[in-house]
């Protein structure tokens, strides 16, 4: 027999108050509304007697699991109260169920029964703990709540902490789980990014020590876990008491992003890591002809060069000539102005001077000689003895030892006739 | 030039032709012509050439013309006399700066200037050489390039000479230390060869190598002998005024 659901019900053996027959079997289906219970209990109980009830009986059925087989006769022992037996089930369904087989040659009378729907205590008529906090009951029903700084997730169950979303651009900083180094919150996710200047690399240095994370479990997969990514690499997850992995984790990269996940269970003390921002090197490259101002054994991002050509070398950009240049080491590890190389003073070639010439030279490079000559007969080179050499200086002049930059002057070459005048004697 | 012969520029290359007066130069360096202050008074602007033996103008265009940047007359030369009655030519020098240098070869050439200590100072006897396009025994100028050989002389030889300008008194020439007279049996300059550089021969040198040890100045009669300014006195002048111009 089932019916609507409803909040109490009778239910009577059959033929009660008269002797039920034998060889009977009915069965009621019985249902309150959701959210609710069921106290079922007998105020008469006068069934055959036999061991185990195995001859006539009134069975207790809910979910599947019997939850009495009566009986026999049974009278209230309390004088206020006309219960002989009584049942709380913890669900809104039950389901009775009486037989009797055919050999009763006594009369029993069976049994009156009655059903009222009661509250149901769903914080604490389970084994299963429906709140990861707290349970708040109510009739019908029950909710769920959260100590403060806790949010109550999606599942209206569990409570989480809101711990993402800091991000750490300090170039140096120190960063654990929550209530580090109390338990951490569980069933949260924790998203941190450290996200640095381009040209550091982030670099996290974690104890073992402060490293306690739930253990795995017996297929090694990590409960709570805490993970490092970065720029395509991943670093865990790591769990289990003690940091599993190495002590200092070189990232590559300026950018880390930190997930520490935690379930339901299993609340430990934490985590606590330090970073930093490593400078990106850049190399220390051989470049012939120059120095490098200041001079390290190691240079790295943002360090500022500069690189002074030696003597009868310079740089040239566009037009303009200089001695030195500054480079800076950028944040991708190459050097700013790589192009830039010292290369030989030109002098260009010797400017011309009257009424004599310089030699075609070779070159026009630091260090190349040029030789000045006079249109002779008739020029000779003034102050004949500095030769009339000039070599290419590193200030990309040519330069004689005695004149400097001063050029040779051709001067005429005076009182010296061509052809002799000769007198013609008569 | 009297008692003189055909000459080639090659010879003479520091001879420098003006025009107008029709006269000489001595060209000392690529900028510079020395010549005679009464070649150039009241002219600023003289017409010049050099490293040209004829002086017809086709061939003057063989050679170089000058261009005349200024002209500096020697502040002790007595201005305004006019030239046929002056018997004044002391300090008888010019100096003419050049806007363009002169391109030397073997028609152009400079002549040295003489140094300062006793060797440069001309002696009796000293032969020297004189240039230019001035009268000869036979016509007022010549076209080609004459020159003659001459010795040194005393300067009594030529306060001497019997006066020829009936207009000036003989005893109202002007003789200084600064003059230098030369010639011989009839071998002189005359007019027209003004300013052209009387030539010694460098003691100092074995090559032959000449300097101006006079310029062609003045004289009483052409043909006897001449009077030529002596370049050595005024040596810290020339090169103070060049180097003040340069």
């Amino acid at each position: 027999i089932s019916a609507e659901p409803t909040m109490h019900g009778e239910i009577l053996s059959p033929n009660y108050p008269q002797a039920y027959p034998n060889e009977i079997e009915k069965t009621w289906d019985i249902e309150v509304p959701e959210g609710f219970g069921i106290h079922l209990y007998f105020t008469h109980l006068d069934i055959e007697l036999s061991e185990n009830c195995e001859y006539d009986s009134v069975q207790i059925i809910s979910g599947g699991v019997e939850e009495g087989r009566l009986c026999g006769q049974k009278v209230s022992k309390n004088p206020d109260s006309p219960i002989v037996e009584d049942f709380q089930i913890p669900y809104n369904k039950v389901q009775v169920i009486f037989k009797s087989d055919f050999s009763n040659e006594e009369r029993f009378t069976g049994f009156a029964a009655y059903y009222a729907a009661i509250d149901v205590n769903e914080c604490t008529d389970f084994m299963d703990v429906p709140c990861s906090h707290f349970c708040n009951n109510f009739i019908g029903g029950y909710f769920c709540s959260c100590p403060p700084e806790y949010f109550l997730h999606e599942d209206m169950r569990n409570c989480g902490v809101n711990c993402s979303g800091d991000v750490f651009t300090a170039l140096i900083g120190e960063i654990s789980s929550p209530n580090y180094p109390n338990p951490y919150p569980e069933n949260s996710r924790c998203e941190y990014q450290i996200l640095l200047e381009e040209g550091f690399q982030v670099v996290v240095t974690l104890r073992r020590e402060d490293f306690d994370v739930g253990p795995a479990d017996s297929e090694g997969s990590c409960q709570d876990s805490l993970t490092f990514a970065a720029k395509n690499q991943q670093f865990g997850p790591y769990c289990g008491n003690g940091f599993p992995g190495p002590q200092t984790i070189e990232t590559h990269s300026n950018t880390l992003d930190i997930v520490f996940q935690t379930d339901l269970t299993g609340q430990e003390k934490g985590w606590k890591l330090r970073y930093h921002g490593d400078p990106i090197p850049c190399p220390k490259e051989f470049s012939a002809n120059s120095v490098w101002e200041p001079e390290k054994a190691k240079y790295v991002f943002k360090d500022v060069v500069k690189i002074s050509c030696v003597d009868g070398f310079e740089v040239v950009e566009g037009n303009v000539g200089s001695t030195f240049f500054y480079s800076t080491c950028q944040s991708n590890g190459q050097w700013s102005n790589s192009r830039l190389e010292c290369q030989p003073v030109d002098c260009g070639i010797p400017e011309p001077i009257q009424n004599g010439r310089a030699d075609d030279p070779e070159n026009t490079l630091f260090g190349s000689v040029i030789r000045y000559s006079c249109e002779e007969p008739h020029y000779y080179m003034e102050h004949e003895e500095h030769g009339g050499l000039y070599r290419c200086a590193a200030n990309g002049s040519w330069v004689n030892d005695e004149l400097g930059i001063e050029l040779p002057k051709c001067v005429p070459v005076c009182g010296v006739p061509t052809e002799p005048f000769k007198v013609q004697q008569r | 030039i009297f008692g003189g012969y055909p000459a080639k520029i090659q010879s003479f290359p520091w001879q420098v032709f003006f025009q107008y007066p029709w006269a000489g130069g001595a060209l000392i360096d690529e900028y510079w012509v020395l010549t005679a202050a009464h070649v150039v008074e009241g002219i600023s602007d003289p017409s010049m050439y050099v490293g040209s033996t004829t002086v017809k103008m086709e061939h003057l265009e063989n050679g170089q013309k000058l261009t005349t940047e200024r002209v500096i007359i020697h502040p002790g030369w007595k201005a305004g006399d006019d030239l046929d009655t002056r018997t004044n030519f002391d300090n008888d020098i010019a100096l003419v700066k050049l806007k363009d240098p002169v391109k030397m070869g073997p028609t152009v050439s400079p002549i040295c200037l003489p140094g300062t200590t006793s060797e440069y100072e001309p002696s009796e006897g000293d032969l020297g050489l004189i240039s230019g396009w001035g009268r000869t025994e036979r016509r007022y100028n010549v076209i080609h390039l004459r020159g003659a050989k001459l010795p040194v002389t005393s300067l009594e030889k030529c306060q001497q000479v019997k006066e020829e300008n009936p207009k000036a008194r003989a005893e109202a020439y002007v003789f200084t230390s600064n003059m230098i007279c030369a010639g011989e049996k009839g071998v002189d300059s005359c007019q027209g060869d003004s300013g052209g550089a009387f030539a010694l021969q460098d003691p100092n040198v074995k090559v032959p190598k000449f300097y101006a040890a006079g310029l062609v100045s003045w004289g009483k009669k052409c043909g006897t002998y001449g009077i030529y300014t002596k370049v050595k006195n005024y040596m810290g002048w020339i090169l103070q005024t060049m180097q003040e111009y340069s």
